[in-house]
């Protein structure tokens, strides 16, 4: 019904500009009803001006700025209707290393609340895990998993940031 | 920190019982391609009362039990339990912990489990519900979905707005 | 028409098994039409057999295994109507670095005859370039390219293997 | 080793002139998010004579042209020329390197030239066709494109094999 979506969508755009302020360093990004007279039919659109640039449609974006834009709808999503864990899959794939640093942190500050779990193959991510476990297939097609040791996952990321 | 410890066996491709613990508050899980990284998070919906068979990314119920492989037969059917810290009792249950387990047989049939005890589906879901975990649409973000948020129409996208309401 | 399709099929599959055999070491891949029987409205399907695992459809299949055998189709297509250039955009984002190892060395081999340009993050693909650019935006919104040290992405990339 | 350097200059983010050269088999384009790497690859289309707005990533044509930024204004059109090795005659034209170049302007108008000289597109597309290069349909994956193919249905799959005909 059409007060629902409106109180949900006002909360959910406050929360999509303090998000993205954190993603987008000295960017932002927002979110626009397509029809802002009737509710009812309205769809979502997302805006975004990267650092320096202007406000455009996240249609003309490159790959890394349209995921971290879509990462920040999620989680202002996730923000609205918060819940004690989130598992995220290799949503780090079309980020440069200053951009998976930045996702790191964001999520970092967010784990004082929400429990994470991480699927990645990114080195830098990998460093934000408390603990890591690597899913194997000794035997093909059959699945078993491993503890796999921080510092040398560490080592091989401090050194892929260099 | 409420996740303690998932339990798969015969889901997918973990033919043999595997235990993923949670021991911190960002846990990682990292393989090669194809060594079942996205079946554990599948794991996590499908316990949580996923019906979806897309989310699931599962064309019939079959595809959701071990198969079999050349030197092992394909089981009857998949379980996954996942275990949850409830000393705070952010869940309306008065144990300490949790334990929601969900079977599945070829059929199709699904089986729940509350700490041992057999209950309906909605039992769970209300349980969740309540604590704002529906059936994890937003505590799951799935491999690629990133992308379909962006590249889905304005109309497609007020979807996830009505979920949240 | 049929007969064009029907040709075209039978060599791209042709291409396909082999580039498939490549990619996945000790696993291969098979084109299937949907309709054998009616050549004017048949559909493709891909069917990959991973290392030790089953023949299914790809959409059985995980994210980094779907898009290397989608790679293979595509260099299998590229095979038979070939050019004498290639330009590959983020095609290793869904790869392990394994993966990325093997496509690496697919490119190499492809490379005698035909030139490439690779867009990647990935500091494994950088190895292979004979000579990197920069793309670089000192200038909000307005793209420079600077000349990179292969040496300093050959050393972080031997370290992120490591 | 056919490709020598690609010049662009107005053509979306490349407001001033900015020459991309290819002096190995294998160039490499690296760089951070945002910073014009896939509009180098929308380039290559563009000057091949591509004519979807869809496969160049542009709503409209405007979206081709150099917008302007906080400091600098719009450009009023978009540049890109291509300069390819043709010792082996490879390309059925009597000169040594080859320079196709395309212009467009705001009123969605393009203009294209050979070594200088103005042609049509079509004379364009006859040189390449004969040589397998299809507006860089096949010596062109874009980002996303394999994803593309993969979740394509069987039957707009075959459209892959149709064009390859
Ligand atoms: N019911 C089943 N029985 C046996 N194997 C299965 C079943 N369902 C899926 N699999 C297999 O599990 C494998 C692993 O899938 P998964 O998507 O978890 O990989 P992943 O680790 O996420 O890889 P990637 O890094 O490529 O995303 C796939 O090869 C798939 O075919
Ligand atoms: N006509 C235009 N005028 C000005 N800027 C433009 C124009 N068209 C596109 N851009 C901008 O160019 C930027 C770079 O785009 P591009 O897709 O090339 O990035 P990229 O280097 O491939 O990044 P990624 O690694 O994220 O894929 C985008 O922010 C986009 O908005
Ligand atoms: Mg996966
Ligand atoms: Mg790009």
């Amino acid at each position: 019904c059409r007060d629902r979506f409106a109180d949900v969508f006002h909360r959910v755009a406050a929360h999509f500009q303090d998000v993205t302020k954190k993603l987008f360093l000295g960017g932002e990004g927002k979110l626009i009803l397509t029809e802002s007279e009737d509710m009812m039919e309205s769809g979502v659109d997302i805006q975004l001006r990267p650092p320096g640039k202007g406000f455009t449609s996240i249609a003309s974006r490159s790959g890394g700025e349209q995921s971290l834009a879509g990462l920040c709808l999620l989680f202002s999503l996730f923000m609205e209707k918060p819940s004690p864990f989130c598992i995220l899959d290799e949503v780090d794939a079309a980020l440069d290393d200053v951009n998976v640093g930045r996702l790191a942190r964001l999520i970092e500050e967010f784990s004082e609340k929400i429990q994470f779990v991480i699927v990645t193959h990114n080195k830098v991510t990998m460093q934000i895990a408390n603990c890591l476990f690597g899913a194997t297939m000794e035997e093909a097609g059959i699945t078993k998993l491993i503890s796999v040791r921080m510092k040398r996952a560490q080592e091989a990321a401090l050194a892929a940031s260099a | 920190m409420v996740l303690l410890r998932l339990n798969l066996h015969g889901f997918k491709s973990f033919a043999d019982p595997v235990e993923v613990q949670f021991p911190g508050r960002i846990v990682g899980v990292i393989g090669p391609n194809g060594c079942g990284k996205s079946n554990i998070v599948d794991a996590v919906r499908f316990v949580l009362g996923e019906q979806s068979l897309r989310l699931l990314r599962a064309r019939k119920i079959d595809d959701l039990i071990f198969a079999g492989n050349i030197r092992r037969p394909a089981t009857s059917m998949g379980e996954v339990g996942l275990t949850l810290d409830n000393s705070t009792r952010w869940l309306d249950i008065d144990y300490p912990e949790v334990e929601i387990r969900r079977m599945i047989q070829r059929d199709g049939e699904s089986r729940y489990f509350l700490n041992g005890a057999a209950v309906r589906l909605k039992d769970i879901q209300k349980m969740f519900m309540d604590v704002g975990v529906n059936k994890g649409h937003y505590s799951v973000i799935g491999q690629g979905q990133v992308q379909m948020i962006v590249s889905a129409s304005p109309e497609e996208r007020r979807q996830y707005f009505e979920e949240a309401a």
